[in-house]
């Protein structure tokens, strides 16, 4: 079982190793990709041999080779198909922002409850009613489930998800999810950034 | 010097700490708390001993005299004020989430470039325009700014928070910000968390 930590680095590696092909960059030594991520090259090295061999140990690694493998292991080569849930503020701020679509994430299908937003127009796609969500879910092949609606509606919208055979959920809402064991959850806080922003203005010495 | 990874998990044992308290808990083990959080106990113990001696060993930590000895230490135990820069989508819905003022943090001010927005109130707080931003970051004492700009805008503004001398920045923005080493920056990204998804929804077994 590889550890969860070693996924969220994934993340990282990936977003890193894009930096240096936009910077022309074709060979890349574990320990300076650690040192540009504040990371031992043990770590690194111990990460990346979960997944296979990469670099010649004396050569480092090739950049897009490293890159297009890490990109595989993620399933981010291909398209990744996205349902959202909630046309509010913070749904539109999520279907506006073009990060999404460069790293292989479509937001297929809008789903609200609220009659003066369905059948809108938001960037491109139709906003439909959330009654239709389970035939739809299935019939576009949906891999996630992005929710972004109230408190109190969460649990209904849970339930829809589930049912329609969705196994992956980013939970924008403070609520701790019910969900069996075969659904995985990742939960944004922005409050969590905000203590420890809060904790190094007040202790700037461990800056 | 306190480790990055040490006070990232101060907000999680924060967020459960405050769990228990809901739940009447008024006693948890190193241990049960580290459970709780997929941690070891000797990790909860550690991370807590660099910040003082809390709870007795045999007997376990008192939930709510840890929580408020973790507010302090994070800063949470009074009001961090807040500017935010960007009253569109993203910004909008930040100012109407009610989970940051329950942790302690209050939006005191608000900016935009758009004449339409400047004068509006969105939330209880009138938008002001940027280029008032550097007297008023002083006259209201702001400790933290939040950037929700477009990505062509956000030069300037964090020309603007640095020389109002603010020293904490929350960067949605998918630009990484050249600061001196005295500004911290938190950048967030949902992009990681759909690309975890994204892995844990082809290899299941590793949930
Ligand atoms: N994690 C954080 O730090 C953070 C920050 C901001 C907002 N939020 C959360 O994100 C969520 C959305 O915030 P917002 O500002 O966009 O709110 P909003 O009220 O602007 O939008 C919510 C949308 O959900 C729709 N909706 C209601 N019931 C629905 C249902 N059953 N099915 C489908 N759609 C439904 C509403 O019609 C509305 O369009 C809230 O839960 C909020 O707490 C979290
Ligand atoms: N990290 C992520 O995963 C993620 C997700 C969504 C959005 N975003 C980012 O968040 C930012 C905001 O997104 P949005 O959907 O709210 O965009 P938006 O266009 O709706 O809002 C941007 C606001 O900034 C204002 N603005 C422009 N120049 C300004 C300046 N110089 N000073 C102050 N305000 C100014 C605009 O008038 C507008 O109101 C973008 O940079 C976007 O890329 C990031």
């Amino acid at each position: 079982k590889i550890p969860d930590a070693t996924i969220k680095r994934l993340s990282l590696y990936n977003k890193q190793l894009r930096r240096l092909v936009d910077e022309n960059i074709d060979i890349v030594r574990s320990k300076e990709l650690a040192d540009l991520l504040s990371l031992t090259s043990t770590q690194v090295r111990k990460d990346l041999s979960y997944f296979g061999k990469f670099g010649r140990r004396k050569k480092g690694y090739d950049v897009k080779l490293l890159l297009s493998s890490l990109c595989k292991i993620l399933g981010v080569a291909s398209d990744n198909r996205i349902a959202l849930f909630g046309a509010g503020n913070l749904g539109r701020a999520l279907l506006g922002y073009k990060g999404f679509s460069e790293r292989g994430f479509c937001i297929e299908a809008i789903f609200d409850a609220d009659p003066e937003k369905i059948g809108k127009n938001f960037f491109g796609k139709i906003c439909m009613p959330v009654s239709d969500a389970e035939k739809i879910l299935g019939e576009k092949d949906i891999k996630i489930a992005i929710i972004a609606v109230p408190d109190d509606a969460v649990d209904s919208v849970v339930d829809i998800v589930v049912r329609s055979g969705v196994k992956s959920i980013l939970n924008f809402t403070p609520r701790r999810l019910q969900v069996n064991n075969d659904v995985m959850v990742r939960s944004v806080d922005f409050t969590d950034k905000l203590e420890q922003l809060s904790y190094f203005s007040r202790h700037p010495m461990d800056n």
